[in-house]
């Protein structure tokens, strides 16, 4: 049905098998087939699909993560999100990609809870030429936030990146340890954190709306990673995600090397989803 | 719940007179939705959602005095029964030691559920060791070595680059120094990465273990089916342990990876402590994948 304006009901039965299976979720697909179903009949239907999955995505003017000629220094950005879903490693590619565009990077390590997290950190730091600050084990994550802020106030850094523990969006005293470290940094530096980034992996179902819920609940959450996009999955929460969170997709990870990291394509975003 | 919402569906349906065939099938539709929501897989779905209509029909749901409950226990029922109907365990050969190799996609807690099944398997008189076959993660190695000294068990790691070198050392170890279970951590890896598929082959072939467990995100949406597909393919599978569903995700992979790759879920991970693996159990499961 790739040319056609209108469909049969067999068809929409296609498309919304394909919506489905790229995790949209069933409430999402029903509505965005609603809109094709109404839209301009002018246009073929994948064409109005498009538009109007663009056009969700599109949802937050501040849709562009800003990686370089910063005027506020340092940037404070706080990077949170469940178990698993790739924050040290995208720290790590984030760091090299803010190098690379000619800011001095430091990374911190305020996850002083899972076994070798800081060491993790650490030698992400040394691969990509960043500062580090870490503690012991055990330290409050809060406590680590406050003293690399302040580390990266008087060594003249551009960007400071605060790795946190993986946590379940679901564990209030995770959420509330998580809200102490962002006000910690506020109260350190006024504006901090600039950058607030949810990791959310891509393989991920509808659970990710829950997560990108109680997550921005808690703490004001400015733009969202998508990992693991070099998989299979394809993400297609995010569409619910963008129309009933307005939170835009910033970055895209598509593979666990240190250059896996990309500005997120919304067409090409678009284009994986409709396979 | 399901029963609130099938029961007032149903009393809606025969308050229109005599309930009918098209009655069911609007019941199986919301099945449907449900699953869908909870993510299992589409065409798993489909055939579930299907077998349920066939087995309504059959079972007279039509005639009986409260059709949403005699409704909503088919429902429950197949999924028990897809789910695997009862626990099963490991298999612990009598002849140690037992290989238990762990695989799974990138981030699903494969490290720490072998030190989970490290801790759920220690009892006086065994001896586990725990071997760290993942070299390509910075402090992988470290990570595992930190987990076995909080299990209190052996621990095994070789500067190599040879993955399927490294689990044969390991065996190789485990049968010197009398250990009971041996419990193989893998690099995660995507289950269409060629080479690194390949590297699992070659270690199932070097070591032979008595188990393969994969390991997957209880959040995990419809990839699970591609994941399960291709990781059966690749590895005779012995079962699958689901991990987090400590969180609010309805589990509905569980369906997926049991119908796809045949084989029983063993456990499931319920916390990032090590003590939080529990023996699966399908009634629980379904209960959850059904809200
Ligand atoms: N294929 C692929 N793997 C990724 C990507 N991002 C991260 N990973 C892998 O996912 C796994 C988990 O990554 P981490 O960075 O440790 O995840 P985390 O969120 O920090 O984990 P916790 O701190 O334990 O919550 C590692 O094996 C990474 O290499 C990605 O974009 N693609
Ligand atoms: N809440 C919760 N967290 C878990 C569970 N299992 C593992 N985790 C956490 O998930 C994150 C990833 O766990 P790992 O054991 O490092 O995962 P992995 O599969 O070995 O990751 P890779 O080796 O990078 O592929 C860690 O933060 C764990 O503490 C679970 O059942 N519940
Ligand atoms: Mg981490
Ligand atoms: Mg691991």
């Amino acid at each position: 049905f790739t040319g056609k304006k209108a469909l049969s009901a067999s068809e929409y039965g296609e498309l919304e098998e394909l919506l489905l299976l790229a995790d949209v979720g069933p409430r999402a697909a029903e509505k965005l087939l609603g809109s094709v179903k109404n839209g301009d009949q002018e246009l073929t239907a994948i064409e109005r699909l498009k538009r109007e999955m663009l056009a969700i995505l599109a949802a937050n003017s501040n849709c562009k993560l800003q990686i370089a000629n910063f005027s506020d220094k340092p940037q404070v950005w706080l990077i949170a999100g469940v178990n698993g879903s790739g924050k040290t490693t995208t720290i790590g590619k984030l760091g090299n990609m803010l190098t690379a565009n000619g800011s001095k990077v430091m990374l911190a390590a305020a996850d002083t809870y899972r076994a070798a997290a800081i060491e993790q950190l650490e030698l992400w730091s040394k691969k990509i030429g960043a500062g580090f600050v870490g503690s012991a084990p055990g330290a409050d994550p809060a406590s680590v936030a406050f003293d690399a802020v302040s580390a990266a106030m008087s060594q003249k850094t551009d960007v400071l990146l605060i790795d946190t523990a993986g946590r379940l969006h679901t564990q209030k005293h995770l959420r509330d340890e998580l809200v102490k470290v962002h006000s910690t940094i506020a109260k350190k530096m006024p504006g901090a954190p600039h950058q607030t980034l949810l990791v959310l992996d891509a393989t991920t179902g509808q659970n990710a709306l829950s997560q990108a819920r109680l997550f921005s609940e808690a703490i004001p959450i400015s733009g969202i990673v998508l990992t693991k996009l070099d998989g299979t999955a394809k993400g297609g929460i995010m569409l619910a995600i963008a129309q009933e969170l307005k939170l835009p997709v910033v970055l895209a990870g598509v593979g666990e090397g240190v250059g896996d990291l990309k500005v997120f394509d919304a067409e090409e975003f678009v284009e994986g989803v409709l396979g | 719940s399901l029963t609130e919402k099938f029961t007032g569906l149903f009393k809606d349906l025969s308050g229109q007179g005599k309930l009918s065939e098209a009655n069911i099938k609007e019941a199986s539709a919301r099945v449907r939705r449900a699953l869908l929501e909870a993510d299992v897989n589409y065409k798993v779905v489909k055939d579930f959602a299907a077998a349920v209509e066939a087995r309504a029909l059959g079972e007279d749901v039509l005639t009986s005095i409260t059709p949403g409950q005699k409704f909503v226990k088919i429902v429950y029922d197949q999924m028990v029964e897809t789910l695997g109907s009862v626990n099963q365990p490991l298999a612990l050969s009598p002849q140690p030691p037992t290989v238990i190799m762990v695989c799974g996609l990138q981030g699903s807690g494969k490290t720490t559920t072998c030190a989970k099944l490290a801790k759920h398997l220690s009892k006086p008189g065994r001896r586990i060791m725990l071997a760290a076959a993942d070299i390509y993660r910075p402090a992988a190695v470290q990570q595992l070595e930190i987990l076995s000294k909080q299990v209190g068990c052996d621990f095994f790691k070789l500067d190599s680059t040879d993955v399927a070198q490294i689990c044969q050392e390991a065996k190789q170890e485990a049968v010197k120094k009398l250990i009971d279970v041996l419990i193989l951590d893998t690099a995660g890896r995507l289950h269409i990465d060629t080479e690194m598929m390949a590297e699992l082959e070659r270690v199932q072939k070097t070591v032979k273990p008595q188990e393969i467990l994969l390991v997957v995100d209880g959040m995990t949406g419809q990839d699970a089916v591609n994941i399960a597909t291709e990781f059966s393919k690749a590895l005779p599978l012995s079962g699958v342990i689901m991990t987090k569903l400590d969180g609010d995700a309805r589990g509905g992979a569980a369906l997926s990876l049991k119908v796809i790759s045949g084989q029983p879920i063993k456990f499931i991970g319920v916390g990032e402590k090590l003590s939080a693996l529990e023996e699966f159990h399908p009634s629980r499961v379904a209960s959850r994948i059904l809200g």
